[in-house]
């Protein structure tokens, strides 16, 4: 069990992303 | 359509197709020899999926498909899919959230704490903050509604359930889902749906959360 | 279904939007004075919105879409959307896949080129592994096909063109993307379909790769 799920795609870091590319479309919008 | 579904045991992607299955009446069957690991690294099996990656699905007129969420689609029916563009398009929302939303969040508290992967304060902060988030928006739209979409049933419940098993299962313990009370009961009312216990069994809601421990 | 899109500009997610609107003639509008990191920041577009995300449409008849594929839908035709059941789940299979692996790897290679993102040598070279991966499937799917699903233009080659655009743009340069003859064939066509071109205007493919430089 464990090793499938630890094999699920899976974007753990999306939440950076998301935060990044807010920054970046925020700052360029103001 | 019916056909072969390769994937492992316990499988949340899965369940999906299974589900979807159990009330469109697709004949789907899980081929009992694939062996997660072996099977999908075989030269036959990534013949037909270059990615290797479960569930996939072999139509009973050759059609492939390694997309959960598409397996899920051809194996249901009309109601499942939704009757009207405006519903499937609701539809095909509330899939997308379950996947690119819900998902990561749900996967960067619960992964560590089963010991899957290690340990980040700020990221498992992050992720129940979303979590929070998340169950707060499902909660106050179900508010007023029976199922996601429409007046039935359908794939995005079906997706949305399936992709909160495991929060369910490990940490939204009694007072941390205190606040979702439209959302608990649209889950227990899935949970106990005939053709969803057919697949997942009797589901125990989380008692306590489970914590991440060294 | 015409309305209000809600984005900032040079949003990919918002051109799958905007692509699939060229085809179906729908009449969708950006609203000019909506400004992002304020006006998605407001109650009132909280109380429709609860995300705060975009892009976000709503309807000339009141409905409310908070997801990219699903607002593409809802604009499309029968034509993007499928004719038959098995074409509409491969076309879910691809815009479940350009979100699902294509994103996330492009994100992660090109972000930190761009200084959106710290560097990490190793997530880096995940991504480019990943990419290839992708291509690659991508380019022998497109061996023997003009389009990814059935004879015409779907929200599948919408959806995926658009997911590529960053990677074509910064990183794909003539050597590395030569090994995808297909794929290069296909997206060259994507980029020079007039309803493409409205949208996103002259696309200029990547001459020399972006690499992270402190």
């Amino acid at each position: 069990m464990a090793l499938e799920l630890a094999s699920e795609t899976v974007w753990f870091e999306k939440w950076r992303y998301d935060d990044a590319e807010c920054k970046y479309h925020e700052q360029k919008n103001q | 359509a019916s056909g072969t579904l390769y994937t492992y045991p316990e499988n949340f992607r899965a369940f999906k197709v299974l589900i979807a299955a159990q009330y469109s009446g697709a004949q789907v069957k899980v081929d009992p020899n694939f062996q997660f690991g072996v099977t999908n690294k075989t030269d036959a099996f990534l013949a037909k999926f270059p990615l290797g990656k479960v569930p996939a699905f072999e139509g009973s007129n050759g059609e492939l498909i390694f997309d959960s969420n598409a397996i899920a689609y051809a194996v249901a029916n009309e109601q499942l899919r939704g009757k009207s563009t405006a519903d499937q398009a609701l539809i095909l929302q509330w899939i997308s959230f379950a996947e690119v939303e819900l998902l990561p969040a749900s996967c960067t508290w619960v992964f560590p704490c089963l010991g899957l992967m290690p340990f980040n304060k700020g990221s498992n902060d992050r992720a129940k903050e979303d979590v929070k988030k998340f169950l707060s928006l499902l909660n106050s739209h179900l508010l007023t509604r029976t199922y996601l979409v429409g007046e039935r049933i359908s794939l995005a419940d079906i997706s949305v359930a399936c992709t909160l098993l495991q929060l369910y299962q490990h940490v939204l313990e009694p007072s941390f889902r205190a606040p979702y009370q439209n959302l608990n009961r649209w889950f227990t009312t899935m949970i106990n749906q005939p053709q969803v216990k057919a697949v997942i069994g009797n589901f125990e809601l989380c008692s306590k959360m489970l914590t991440f421990d060294n």
